[in-house]
């Protein structure tokens, strides 16, 4: 199915979605700022 | 079937409306059942208004015990809690629409009010409860329901509560307090001091044919939405406040904690409060909801990265 | 998906008449899909065993210029040119180069100006933004945005071009490598789920204890 195979090519083709390095930084910051936070509340809990 | 409940029988809520059997029963409402599009209208209208209250009215029809809330529609009010009665403008709205509607074929009445509580939860405060009172006394049957748009994002789930008030001066029996949910400090006062004057109902939903149609037409749509959103982004700011409030809670515990230690024994009345949840335990709640939203929010992100990111061709 | 839906219709159309047309016909045919507006996918019409046939026939130039409609770009035909491709109609052209940025988006997300202008034989940038907007955009076959400040046009969509029978194998590969991603991720999750109902179910059980704890020691109290 040649019609399939073209969208199968142009969804293929935008992934990696994102792979800029500015991205990998600022996801990297918010996931060990979210980490903190986890880790400031069990403080807090215990 | 799933469509006779927009049917409007006329005779029914006429008949309803001269037993009044809500005057023999402060209790007698127990189940709200709102349609999907007034919620959508209600939840949007919310989320609209910001950091700022917003206020409209819900039209619908009795059922037994159950109110019917069928639409909804937005009132031009901004801030309730310094304006909570819709001043003359938008009395003159209301009359309107409602007569409109009358005219396009929809019959049915006001039966309730909805406003916003952005970031503190859905509870009545003071004056609410003073204006639930009031309406009713003049407009029975009447709903109170309360939205709550920001925890709406962080939690992936509509916050919203219905209620109805108790006529003056009546005593409810003690009843097991309904879910637990966060009350920031500077609204605790508001909150413990009238939260006996009115109970919660159950809020069930329901859709016709078409709107499961339009949903599906929409589902899409509301994926891509999703994916392409991020609760950690989107309420920043409200979790900012939650931890500065969560900070004054414990400021607060460790105050009174020094207070009963230089006080003498525990009295029997405070030593019954203890088996309330302490207050210490409330915090220690709070701050695992807080956690809790904050991992699931990075647990989508972590989950979309994988997904997405890492196809190599 | 719209790009594909639209053209559906029109491919059908295509390969029932090249079931029917042979020799001149056939390059008339080509010639016609070629430079429809609103076709950009020839594999169907290639498929057709009349079209086949034209190989090595004296119409093979045909073959040849529907083979580079569906895979090549406006760079391979002045190449190829020298090779006495027929000399392309403005429509072709026109399809030639939507073709080529097609081919382009494929590869990157953001695409350079210069690089545009070159690739499509182009010489100004005004010109390249109304190719782009008008040929491609309201075409349908690319969205994106153009950062005139640098320069460069974000492809946010770019619709799928014909593939090389080669491609094949490396397209199965990337949907292979999804999946096992995918996968993965799923038995990761489930693993997970797995291992916080036991750390709850822990917690429980440490909870009951310490509170008969407690009450062993109130009762000896």
């Amino acid at each position: 199915d040649h019609s399939l195979l073209r969208q199968v090519s142009s969804l293929l083709r935008r992934l990696p979605t994102m792979e800029s390095e500015k991205f990998q930084d600022d996801f990297l910051m918010e996931f060990n700022d979210t980490l903190l936070i986890t880790y400031l509340a069990m403080f807090t809990n215990c | 079937d799933a469509d006779a409940i927009y049917a409007y029988d006329e005779a029914a809520q006429t008949k309803s409306q001269q037993e009044k059997p809500w005057t023999q029963d402060p209790n007698y409402f127990k189940k709200v059942r709102i349609s999907a599009l007034a919620l959508l209208k209600m939840v949007v209208h919310a989320r609209s208004g910001g950091t700022i209250e917003v206020m409209g009215l819900m039209q619908g029809k009795t059922d037994g015990n159950a109110i019917v809330v069928m639409d909804a529609f937005a009132l031009p009010v901004e801030g309730t809690e310094t304006r909570v009665n819709a001043q003359a403008d938008a009395y003159e709205y209301m009359v309107d629409y409602s007569q409109t509607n009358k005219q396009a074929g929809r019959l049915e009445n006001v039966v309730g009010w909805y406003h916003s509580h952005p970031g503190y939860g859905c509870w009545l405060s003071g004056i609410d409860v003073s204006t639930q009172m009031l309406n009713q006394q003049f407009q029975e049957p009447f709903l109170a329901v309360v939205i709550d748009p920001t925890r709406t994002v962080s939690a992936g789930k509509v916050e919203i509560g219905a209620f109805r008030t108790y006529p003056e001066g009546y005593k409810p029996p003690d009843e097991p307090v309904s879910e637990y949910q966060t009350i920031p400090l500077n609204k605790i006062e508001d909150f413990g001091v009238h939260c006996k004057q009115y109970y919660s109902l159950d809020i069930t939903y329901f859709k016709s044919s078409l709107d499961c149609h339009l949903l599906d037409l929409l589902w899409n749509k509301y994926w891509v939405n999703t994916l392409s959103s991020s609760p950690l982004l989107a309420n920043r700011d409200y979790v900012a406040g939650q931890i500065s409030d969560l900070a004054e809670k414990l400021e607060q515990a460790e105050n009174q904690l020094a207070h009963t230690r230089l006080g003498s024994f525990l009295g029997p009345s405070q030593r019954k409060k203890e088996h309330e949840e302490s207050q210490l335990a409330k915090i220690t709640r709070d701050s695992s909801k807080i956690t809790v939203e904050q991992v699931h929010g990075l647990m989508s992100q972590v989950i979309k990265d994988i997904l997405f990111n890492s196809v190599r061709h | 998906m719209d790009i594909e839906h639209r053209q559906a219709e029109i491919i059908d159309h295509f390969v029932k008449q090249a079931e029917v047309m042979d020799g001149a016909s056939l390059a008339a045919l080509v010639l016609e899909a070629t430079s429809h507006p609103s076709l950009f996918a020839f594999s169907e019409i290639l498929a057709s065993p009349n079209v086949r046939k034209l190989e090595g026939s004296r119409y093979s130039l045909t073959l040849d210029l529907l083979r580079l409609f569906a895979y090549g770009t406006w760079n391979d035909y002045e190449v190829s040119n020298s090779g006495g491709l027929p000399a392309l109609l403005p429509d072709q052209v026109r399809k030639l180069k939507q073709l080529t940025v097609l081919t382009l988006a494929e590869t990157k997300k953001v695409l350079p100006y210069d690089q545009l202008m070159q690739e499509i034989d182009v010489s100004n940038v005004r010109e390249l933004e109304d190719f782009l907007i008008n040929e491609c955009m309201y075409a349908g076959i690319v969205r994106g945005k153009l950062d005139q400040l640098r320069r460069c046009f974000e492809v946010q969509f770019a619709a799928g071009r014909d593939l090389r029978p080669e491609q094949l194998n490396n397209m199965i590969q990337t949907l292979s490598n999804w999946l096992g991603t995918s996968d993965n991720l799923l038995q990761s999750i489930q693993e997970k789920i797995k291992w916080a109902d036991a750390m709850s179910e822990a917690d429980k059980r440490h909870h009951k204890e310490i509170e008969d704890r407690v009450e062993d020691v109130k009762k000896s109290l």
